[in-house]
């Protein structure tokens, strides 16, 4: 993708003593806050950092901005069955420099929650810096669009097989191997356009194998979670 | 011009190869059972006032349901199989289409060649003269090769496709899968697999899949995009294997390539003050020089 095609894009990076390194995306919502995916928060907040602004993880650019994470808040429903993660969500508090969180810039936006539902079928998008065909990690951002696929179609036995709750959706193709989100995506956001804005409408969560056929990405439906990230927002603001 | 023309050639050359080896089935009225074993009616004490298993017709396809107590089994005709005649048979498991391909037939013998030209029926093995009678259409000229078999036809404007069949109004329109033109050639340049190949049995998009009419998918092999994909598409052979491309066909004019990007003017970017009040806006440009 070219830089600033998805402003609310945040790579996720551990502190390392030498390098960081990214290993998740997640997503601008509030200049202080960005959602991600509950399992992948492993690391206290100290171990952390979030970059927005990214295109290129291997460079040092002018567009970027890098903040430490003040507190992290996994969904205390979130669990894992069976190598499955349900309720994955987690909210970032990002710790402001200089009085301020993100700054708004061409490259550094928020995205829309929506309080609504897309059909079936909608073409929406993924981005990240996940694992291709060739690499472990991308480091440049890519992105691929997608079509939302209905509960029933991806919960029959010939895909997930009723493995998919109502914190889950799936998107991609059932039918033949497309662009998928992989390893290092997880977090990422998959939005939606209405209106000509852009909506976040799932989070990278988990999938069997990547761009198989009948098993397509499955992502955490941030419609399910909006009441639960808005009470939190609200309490931590106060 | 030349490495244009082998290259389009090489594109379409592959030979046959048996890929089915499963022993052969039953060949005519398949009987299959439904799922409740033997015992079950006995230890459950099933009455006879137990429901018609074949009440809610089972038997897709026109397969006939034959009652057996409290379970049913479809006899299914031709080239169906399978516990509600839901599946169709391999009828190509003994045929062999040299230059060609093996299609599925719902009518006797319920296989058929489909021969790349110049090949003929009935197996593929013997080629005529590939530019005599012209195959080329729209006044196509057809130019042979050294290679006894090949051609390649030179389209008058604005005709093109291998056989100059493809006119300039053979377009799709915003709804992909509304497409129902003639083009059969994917952007690699391979020929098209018929939907009703013996190759896409397997594949849950084939001309006997549910609404396949619908969807326009027949027993041919033109582009279609049955999963309103962002253009028609078709399954090609490649290397042995089945795989899918999009088709070498352009969007009706009017009809502008899809774009994930919004048609109106970017936001203007909001004040330091005002900072993040608009959501999901980006604000670059929608299309890129490449």
């Amino acid at each position: 993708t070219t830089a600033g095609k998805h402003p609310w894009m945040a790579s996720l990076q551990m502190k390392t003593s030498k390098r960081n390194r990214h290993f998740c995306g997640g997503v601008l919502i509030k200049p202080c806050w960005v959602l991600t995916a509950g399992h992948c928060i492993e690391q206290p907040a100290e171990n952390l950092q979030v970059v927005l602004g990214k295109q290129n993880l291997k460079k040092r650019e002018h567009q970027e901005q890098i903040f430490d994470v003040e507190k992290i808040i996994v969904h205390s429903k979130y669990k894992e069955k069976d190598g499955i993660p349900h309720n994955d969500i987690a909210l970032l508090k990002l710790k402001p420099v200089d009085g301020h969180c993100a700054v708004e810039t061409k490259y550094v936006k928020t995205v829309c929650l929506p309080d609504f539902f897309f059909p079936a079928g909608t073409d929406c998008f993924i981005s990240g810096w996940g694992a291709t065909e060739t690499d472990e990690v991308s480091r440049q951002l890519l992105d691929a669009n997608v079509k939302l696929i209905s509960q029933r179609k991806c919960n029959s036995p010939t895909a997930y097989d009723h493995v998919l709750d109502e914190s889950m959706f799936c998107a991609g193709n059932l039918q033949r191997p497309r662009a998928d989100s992989c390893q290092g995506d997880s977090g990422g956001p998959l939005t939606c356009i209405e209106n000509g804005s852009y909506y976040v409408y799932g989070l990278v969560s988990w999938g069997d194998g990547c761009g198989l056929k009948n098993k397509p990405g499955v992502y955490t439906q941030v419609t399910t979670f909006l009441s639960w990230i808005k009470s939190k927002i609200r309490s931590e603001s106060r | 011009s030349f490495l244009a023309d082998l290259l389009r050639d090489e594109a379409d050359e592959y030979e046959y190869y048996d890929e089915y080896t499963q022993p052969e089935q039953e060949p005519f009225l398949q009987q299959q059972f439904s799922e409740d074993p033997d015992w079950f009616e006995s230890f459950f004490g099933y009455s006879d006032t137990k429901k018609d298993p074949c009440s809610s017709n089972p038997c897709k396809n026109n397969g006939e349901c034959e009652n057996r107590g409290s379970r049913f089994s479809c006899l299914c005709p031709e080239p169906y199989a399978g516990t509600t005649c839901e599946k169709v048979k391999n009828m190509c498991l003994e045929k062999r289409c040299h230059r060609g391909d093996c299609l599925i037939t719902l009518t006797p013998p319920y296989f058929q060649c489909s021969c790349n030209h110049p090949y003929n029926s009935p197996d593929c093995r013997q080629a005529s003269s590939p530019c005599r009678p012209n195959p080329c259409k729209n006044g196509g000229t057809c130019i042979r090769h050294r290679i006894r078999s090949k051609f390649t036809c030179e389209c008058p404007e604005p005709f093109r496709g291998r056989f100059c069949e493809i006119g300039p109004d053979d377009c799709y329109g915003e709804a992909s899968s509304e497409y129902r033109g003639k083009v059969n050639q994917a952007a690699n340049g391979k020929t098209c697999l018929h939907w009703n190949s013996h190759l896409l049995l397997d594949y849950t998009i084939n001309a006997f899949m549910e609404d396949a009419d619908a969807y326009g998918i027949g027993e041919h092999n033109f582009c279609r995009s049955p999963d309103e994909d962002e253009k028609p598409w078709c399954y090609i052979r490649k290397n042995h294997k089945v795989e899918w491309d999009f088709c070498d066909i352009s969007p009706c004019s009017g009809t502008a390539e899809e774009s994930p990007w919004p048609t109106d003017s970017p936001t203007d970017p909001p004040g330091s003050n005002e900072m993040f009040k608009i959501c999901g806006q980006p604000e670059i440009q929608r299309t890129v020089k490449r």
